[in-house]
């Protein structure tokens, strides 16, 4: 990093997607395995520290 | 950083040097596995406080588009990249859309806020004490509390993170489907704080202007960028009339159009004292 500074300004990506599946789209992504999230989040170099959810969708805080 | 996982939606915000591009071809590999098909993809960001420390693909706006075009696949044909300016040459909005010709935009709006320069004694309520022995959890709770984070939308429900020393993230789940998220880092020189939320056109437009001026109360920034993805002209015209009150005024204002996003229109704001 430079100087001593953290770099705040952030990222941000937002993908959708579909399905022809009634029964797969009803939970799609939230069927997604914590380890298979972990996967992807270590390939970004991010880990959850902290989660919270409802029936709509999954909220995560990660590292960093 | 913040993740957002929906059934048919997912959304990463990630700052530091993390390399966030290189989550799109495992997210595709996982949702092609469930019968999932990805259908438009929109990537933003601001101008980098600290652009020579990003890693690749993240080291300018240009790799960037390179790596998401190679990483999307051919049927979203509509692609559009666009860097929108402001009046400051370091603040510049970067955008990124692509999308199959199915795809339509919703009537959900998002609201991206990047507030640099903020003051100083409320910065400093994101600092852990010295020898407080608080998880980030419990440290968490206590920030939301004391800087009035808690106070934006009181209803919802909030998962908070406070960093050791410093630094703190929020997540806040408001009405069944909505999301607001914060990130701060408050240190002075180059502390930054990000508010984002999204709402529906059809919601009452006063909504977004007192919870706008409730975030940015909070900080009392002295520069800020407002950049708001919408299909329709309502909301980002409040925007300016939320801020100015506050001692904010606007300096610049741009809009593009992108396919299957809308239109995006990008404000920045400074203290009238600059």
């Amino acid at each position: 990093m430079a100087v001593s500074g953290f770099e705040g300004f952030e990222k941000r990506l937002e993908l959708h997607f579909f399905g022809d599946d009634p029964a797969v789209t009803e939970m799609g992504l939230r069927q997604l395995d914590f380890e298979s999230l972990e996967q992807v989040l270590h390939a970004v170099q991010c880990t959850v520290v902290s989660a919270v959810g409802n029936s709509y969708f999954d909220a995560y805080v990660l590292s960093e | 950083s913040s993740l957002f996982v929906y059934p048919t939606k997912i959304i990463i915000k990630t700052c530091g040097t993390t390399q966030l591009l290189k989550s799109i071809r495992p997210l595709l590999h996982y949702a092609r596995h469930l019968g999932l098909t990805l259908c438009s993809c929109r990537y933003t960001r601001g101008s980098f406080i600290f652009p020579k420390a990003q890693p690749f693909p993240h080291t300018t706006f240009k790799e960037e588009v390179i790596c998401l075009e190679e990483s999307l696949p051919t049927n979203l044909c509509r692609r559009k990249a666009s860097v929108m300016p402001s009046k400051t040459p370091s603040h510049s909005w970067h955008v990124f859309t692509a999308s199959d010709d199915a795809h339509l935009p919703g009537v959900l709006y998002t609201l991206e806020v990047c507030m640099t320069e903020l003051d100083r004694v409320l910065a400093r309520k994101f600092f852990q004490r010295p020898g407080d022995e608080k998880t980030g959890d419990t440290a968490g709770k206590e920030m939301t509390q004391l800087t009035g984070i808690g106070d934006i939308n009181p209803g919802a429900l909030i998962c908070d993170f406070a960093f050791d020393p410093c630094g703190y993230s929020m997540n806040g789940i408001i009405d069944g489907d909505r999301y607001s998220t914060i990130h701060v880092t408050p240190e002075d020189g180059y502390s930054y704080a990000s508010f984002e939320c999204v709402g529906s056109i059809y919601d009452d437009h006063d909504d977004v202007v007192q919870i706008l001026k409730k975030a940015v109360q909070v900080f009392r920034p002295a520069t800020m960028s407002v950049s708001t993805t919408c299909t329709s002209h309502e909301v980002w015209t409040r925007v300016a009339g939320a801020l100015e009150p506050l001692g904010l005024k606007c300096r610049s204002c741009a809009m593009d159009e992108f396919p299957a996003a809308g239109s995006v229109v990008f404000q920045t704001f400074t203290t009238r004292r600059k």
